[in-house]
């Protein structure tokens, strides 16, 4: 309802939305570049999102034994 | 290697899904992986189930996270046959494990390669063509603010948090760029897919990027 508790949390969320989606499409005007805005993730603060959706956890790879190692990698 | 490379030209992958409120992206890209590599074998293209992977792989958490190595260990020791999504469907939360019997049909994982790619990321596009759709993890903070194009900037590597699947390449344009699909639905970003710039592991794309052998 509006301007009940609920209400103005999402509301703070999606103010604080659009200012990281200003900084976010200032870095490249490029047509191909990536643009930021308003979607279905704008009403979740930054930690529900991640707590929501970037669940996954990174185990160390080994080099891909591609190209010759330089003498540091080594 | 061929200036743009991608599976879905070769229909061998499944449509966009969507993990909704449950963290199992890990499960979505790993999954997404056999499918396609099954299909690329000459198999008929179909949905394997994700559900079986969040319920049965216990080195993992189900909807509270995991990860797509520890994923493909469990398939390639245990070699588990995943069943099809019909038989067992996705519920979005974590679920007792159903088993079935060995002579029940499914698609085991035999071997699974994984790699560093960070400065050979054309090594991994000759991964790609060669050994189909990898899963990849990413750091996909700034990704709650997608709308399309190509992610050049501001997505860190080695703070990875999401994982995805990577299905093809474009160099045709000014920018080349990796194609991925992700697992929120079709209505977030390029209809379920995000272009991450080849070049700089951006994203972390090329931090840990696993081949599947079926």
């Amino acid at each position: 309802e509006a301007h009940s508790e609920e209400y103005n949390l999402r509301h703070l969320h999606f103010q604080n939305a659009t200012k990281r989606h200003a900084y976010l499409n200032a870095f490249s005007t490029a047509p191909q570049s990536a643009k930021y805005g308003i979607n279905q993730f704008s009403d979740l603060s930054q930690k529900e999102f991640r707590d929501l959706y970037l669940r996954a956890s990174a185990d160390r790879a080994p080099l891909f034994p591609g190209l010759k190692r330089t003498e540091t990698e080594r | 290697l061929p200036a743009r490379f991608d599976w879905r030209d070769k229909a061998v992958v499944a449509p966009v899904q969507n993990q909704q409120a449950c963290g199992s992206c890990w499960a979505f890209s790993v999954v997404g992986a056999m499918q396609s590599v099954h299909a690329i074998d000459g198999s008929q293209l179909a949905q394997l189930s994700v559900q079986q992977v969040l319920d049965c792989s216990f080195q993992n958490e189900g909807c509270n996270g995991g990860s797509p190595l520890r994923a493909l260990n469990w398939l390639k020791q245990t070699k588990v046959k995943l069943v099809s999504q019909s038989e067992y469907p996705y519920k979005a939360k974590t679920g007792i494990c159903h088993f079935f019997s060995q002579s029940h049909g499914g698609v085991a994982l035999k071997n699974f390669t994984t790699h560093y790619f960070s400065g050979q990321e054309e090594a991994m596009k000759g991964q790609l063509v060669e050994h189909g759709p990898l899963a990849a993890i990413v750091d996909a903070v700034s990704w709650q603010d997608y709308l399309g194009g190509i992610i050049q900037h501001h997505c860190s590597s080695q703070r990875s948090n999401h994982a995805v699947l990577v299905v093809g390449y474009d160099t045709t344009g000014d920018i080349p760029y990796w194609i991925v699909q992700n697992s929120w639905g079709t209505t977030w970003g390029n209809e379920g897919y995000v272009y991450i710039k080849i070049g700089g592991n951006i994203c972390g794309i090329a931090d840990s990027v696993a081949a599947v052998f079926l």
